[in-house]
């Protein structure tokens, strides 16, 4: 049960993580794009 | 960057299924032979009976420091690079935690070197330190430090793609928070400004690498035949070691080492950087590294059949020796150096001497000074600018081309991703909030994870107890 709550907050984390690297990364293309 | 995306296999295990990790472990693999031990468990090579895929199992009582796990585990699950080892899935299986990762066939740099008992050469050093160095670059982009950068946490499938292993003692950085200040990781690997306790940042795993180089060209780091306390008074004080005999490498391999070994941090090139240097640039693809990954499984096997043989000879002796293992994730022998751990911290095993060569070599347990907590309060960290990345990094084309698979079969990617109208209040941030927002993760993370374990232990503490009691009971009768 510990690990699996454990995976899903991991999981949760990780999801949102890329999602904010994502979008970080999109930006900062589009700001060498532009330059 | 195209080697990268042709190089990935064909038929990978991306994770374990749901059905997969409800059931016993022993239902879902077959464990085959031990790989090593470990400072913290034992390593096995197990078959995984659904997809037929070899997988290695990493087994951990329960009882270590759980915090450590979980954080090796959380970076390995963060990660999803070709050049960083897999995280599969967990089970808890008696005592025991069951880590399941990506099994790599040819083991370490440093079991490879040993098993042949020969250095590398050029063309394989820089075959290996390119993927190394693509590892690198992406766990530095995702601001996180590995800490223990050595030729014994660098595995090579049997295709010869190099992979980052051992995450134990790994660190993550947050724009509150841009430079670590615990002394971490293997005394002759370690950077200057790591062992000066002035901060650091992720150009400290450039340091150990380019010892790693050197360690791959010449068999051991330097210093390697001095105390590695006396090592780590030397480090700061000395100019940057170099080779033995620097005339015996070519100029361009010269020139990366010195690169990688700049005292000053900030004058330090990072792995972006080194990607473009011309040894790693002109190196040949991973196949010049197929015989000598042949050569190395096959003294291994001749070694495990030999020792079968004597095993069964003389049937009484037990193997398992006094000889410790600093958490490489294959069998690493006696004159293997352990990365550096606070008494205490799961590799306790600090202390161990060992006769290697003549020579004094300390098995020291990976070495902890200043706890990341203590960190937090340091109010005088300031933030160090991360370099621009002049071209784009190979693992944002990996990523695209990841998410372009990904959308093909998002049926099958069981990972939940952030609802549409969360994705629409991403958009609408600014950059700034979007680095703070990310920069806040790990320590919310961290939080939440011990909030759980602590909720957890309460809830184990009254079972354990009454076992005891029991067993108590049971010795008094």
């Amino acid at each position: 049960l510990f690990m699996k709550e454990l995976e899903r907050i991991v999981k949760s984390y990780e999801a949102y993580r890329q999602a904010l690297l994502t979008e970080l990364d999109i930006r900062k293309q589009r700001q060498q794009w532009y330059a | 960057e195209q080697v990268q995306l042709r190089n990935n296999p064909r038929r990978q295990l991306k994770k374990l299924s749901e059905d997969s990790l409800t059931k016993q472990p022993e239902e879902v693999f077959d464990v085959l032979e031990k790989l090593g031990e470990g400072s913290y468990g034992s390593v096995f090579k197990a078959h995984h009976k659904e997809t037929g895929e070899i997988v290695a199992i990493k087994q951990v009582p329960v009882e270590s420091d759980l915090q450590e796990i979980i954080k090796e585990i959380s970076i390995m699950q963060q990660c999803n690079s070709p050049h960083v080892v897999r995280y599969y899935g967990s089970y808890f299986k008696n005592s025991d935690l069951w880590i399941v990762m990506e099994y790599c066939g040819a083991g370490s740099v440093s079991d490879i070197i040993r098993q042949r008992n020969k250095t590398l050469g050029e063309d394989e050093i820089a075959a290996i330190l390119q993927s190394t160095l693509k590892g690198l670059e992406y766990l530095h982009f995702m601001r996180k430090i590995h800490r223990d950068i050595k030729a014994g946490n660098i595995l090579l499938n049997s295709e010869g793609q190099a992979k980052l292993a051992d995450f134990g003692v790994a660190g993550q950085l947050t724009d509150t928070m841009a430079k670590r200040n615990t002394v971490i990781g293997t005394p002759f690997w370690m950077a200057p400004e790591v062992i000066q306790e002035i901060g650091y940042n992720c150009v400290a795993d450039i340091w150990s690498l380019g010892i790693t180089a050197i360690e791959m060209a010449e068999g051991k780091p330097p210093y390697a035949d001095i105390h590695p306390m006396r090592a780590i008074f030397m480090i700061p004080t000395n100019p940057p070691p170099t080779f033995r005999n620097p005339e015996q490498w070519s100029e361009p391999f010269r020139e990366f080492v010195s690169q990688c070994l700049v005292k000053s941090p900030e004058s330090r090139a990072t792995a972006t950087q080194l990607l473009q240097h011309p040894f790693i640039k002109n190196s040949k693809s991973n196949s010049v590294l197929r015989a000598l990954i042949t050569e190395a499984m096959d003294l291994k096997l001749k070694k495990q059949e030999a020792q079968q043989r004597e095993q069964d000879a003389e049937d009484e002796e037990n193997s398992d020796d006094d000889e410790v293992d600093q958490g490489t994730m294959v069998r690493a022998g006696a004159s293997d150096l352990g990365t550096v751990r606070a008494a205490g911290s799961l590799g306790s095993s600090s202390g161990t001497m060992i006769e290697h060569d003549g020579t004094m070599e300390s098995q020291l347990g990976t070495m902890v000074i200043n706890s990341d907590d203590e960190e937090e309060d340091a109010g005088t960290m300031k933030r160090s600018e991360e370099t621009v990345q002049p071209a784009k990094p190979s693992f944002l084309e990996y990523f695209e081309q990841k998410e372009k698979e990904a959308n093909k079969n998002s049926d099958n990617d069981n990972r939940k991703l952030p609802a549409e109208a969360d994705m629409e209040v991403i958009r609408s941030w600014s950059v700034e909030e979007l680095r703070r927002r990310l920069a806040s993760l790990d320590p919310q993370m961290e939080q939440e994870i011990e909030e759980i374990r602590q909720r957890y232990q309460a809830k184990r503490q009254p079972i354990l107890d009454a076992i005891e009691a029991k067993k108590r009971r049971q010795q008094n009768f």
